[in-house]
């Protein structure tokens, strides 16, 4: 399975 | 953090020093949109919202202030320096905001994720970068000379988002990471909208001329 979505960009 | 996310950051983290080297030390804005920088404020603040809620982190944290603090200072000196603002040409900049942040604010309305303040306004600033440098690239073509700051600025703007499409595409094939439509097609669309100017800088770069948008 994908990894989760993260907001770590800018 | 891969190689291609980190040339992304520095690029954009240049242009925002190439701009302001432009404003402080040439004491100039001249061939720079206020429209467009205005429109980065609201972006900036509108995404960073989660600033003080949530910790990625410390690069994460230290380059949203950065791009927060540099926004509303580069805004800053066009409007209030009494050097700076006299080479603001305000009679080419006439985009209107409200033409770009009334449909971006309805489609984030519309087209988001969850429909909380968070992801509406997060949303409502990936929309509303793809298309801010709009009245930057109208000024360019109503201007005769484009000096080689503004021009290098504004290539270094536009790579940023061309070196996050690689990003994004690593990501996604070799950190597995998940589909992510609306930062994707909002990202590729920002980039295609540099195309044109892409263009014409790489043609004057090769012959060694002065960079000219045609009108």
């Amino acid at each position: 399975s994908r990894r989760k979505i993260s907001k770590d960009e800018l | 953090m891969n190689a291609f996310r980190l040339a992304g950051d520095m690029t954009h983290l240049l242009s925002i020093i190439l701009l302001l080297h432009k404003i402080r030390a040439m004491k100039s804005c001249a061939g720079i949109s206020l429209r467009t920088q205005e429109l980065y404020v609201i972006v900036f603040v509108t995404r960073y919202v989660d600033l003080s809620m949530k910790y990625y982190s410390f690069y994460n944290s230290i380059m949203k202030i950065v791009f927060l603090g540099t926004s509303i200072s580069i805004v800053w000196y066009m409007r209030y320096h009494k050097v700076v603002k006299q080479t603001y040409n305000k009679d080419v900049d006439t985009f209107r905001h409200i033409f770009l942040i009334l449909p971006c604010f309805v489609l984030a309305l519309l087209i988001n994720r969850a429909f909380t303040v968070i992801e509406v306004l997060w949303t409502f600033s990936l929309y509303l970068e793809a298309v801010a440098i709009l009245p930057q690239l109208v000024l360019l073509q109503r201007s005769r000379n484009i000096d080689n700051l503004t021009g290098n600025y504004v290539f270094l703007l536009g790579a940023y988002r061309a070196f996050y499409l690689l990003n994004w595409i690593y990501r996604f094939f070799i950190e597995n990471h998940q589909v992510r439509w609306i930062p994707w097609l909002s990202g590729l669309l920002q980039t295609a909208i540099y195309a044109d100017f892409f263009y014409y800088y790489i043609k004057s770069w090769k012959n060694r001329e002065k960079l000219k948008l045609p009108a």
